[in-house]
């Protein structure tokens, strides 16, 4: 029978082992301040 | 199995800062008042193929004013850019540029520039003047204090008033008022101008002479005005400017 799992279990199975010291890549945009931000 | 579409372009990519630095240089190129912007931030950039080695490109730029009026010929890397205590303005641009076998090129470009807000800058820094509308009262009456002083000791042509591009009033501890506006060159000598001011009109296109002036008016304690004009001397526009003068408010600038 199907059941229906609470999420956070799921999520918890389905999240991929990251290697140790995994940094995410920053994001695409918006990019880098040259000068300041006002 | 086809190819995987190409990774999303970040915003810092070589190709993005080429992609913003050809917009950067349209927008000051095609810019009639005011003064150069310096790219401060690529906001969001989004390429939309249309065939083989042909993308449309689609930008959002941030922007910050530099020192530099347009009309100088000072290249745009030597330009400093005002900084957060002297009033800073921002420039927000979405510009659309076509990428054909490498090289870039603009279709079209939108930009809205407005001055830092006040309210942050007296937080940070209680005594920094502020910008004030390019036609307030006394703004009005140093510049035109201003030129007269300099017209009438200058040897040089007469000049004529094209724009006021910035100006500030500082109430304590003197009270100064601070502007930069820009100059043509007429066709008459000073001495010519005394007779019929009437007569003095800016130099035609091909003989043209722009120059910028900074003039400082203390009105208290004491009276004392100051008048700086450098000319730039001929250069061959690379667009059309057009000549009136004009008066425009720092606060919100709209150009396309």
């Amino acid at each position: 029978s199907v059941t229906k799992r609470a999420v956070a279990e799921a999520a918890q199975h389905d999240k991929v082992p990251r290697p140790v010291g995994f940094v995410p890549p920053p994001p695409p945009c918006p990019g880098r301040i040259r000068h300041f931000d006002i | 199995v086809p190819a995987a579409p190409p990774a999303p372009l970040g915003c810092d990519d070589p190709e993005s800062e080429a992609a913003a630095e050809v917009a950067v240089n349209y927008i000051n190129g095609h810019s009639h008042h005011g003064y150069k912007f310096a790219l401060n931030r690529i906001e969001d950039i989004r390429v939309v193929p249309q065939g083989p080695n042909n993308d449309l490109i689609f930008l959002e730029l941030d922007l910050l004013e530099t020192s530099c009026p347009v009309l100088s010929p000072t290249p745009l890397v030597n330009c400093s850019v005002r900084s957060f205590a002297e009033h800073a303005v921002e420039g927000d641009c979405d510009v659309k540029l076509q990428k054909l076998d490498g090289t870039f090129s603009v279709l079209a470009s939108k930009c809205h520039s407005h001055a830092d807000s006040g309210e942050d800058i007296v937080k940070v820094c209680p005594d920094c003047p502020l910008l004030v509308s390019l036609n307030n009262t006394e703004v009005l009456e140093t510049v035109a204090a201003a030129l007269n002083a300099y017209n009438s000791k200058t040897t040089e042509a007469y000049l004529r008033l094209l724009e006021i591009g910035r100006a500030k009033i500082q109430v304590f501890p003197a009270h100064v008022v601070v502007t930069e506006f820009a100059v043509g060159a007429t066709n008459c000598s000073a001495e010519q101008a005394k007779a019929n001011v009437e007569d003095c009109q800016l130099l035609p296109e091909d003989q043209s002479n722009f120059g910028f002036c900074t003039a400082e008016m203390v009105k208290r304690p004491t009276q004392d005005l100051r008048v700086d004009c450098q000319m730039y001397g001929h250069q061959v526009p690379a667009t059309v400017i057009p000549l009136l003068s004009r008066v425009f408010h720092p606060t919100g600038q709209d150009t396309s």
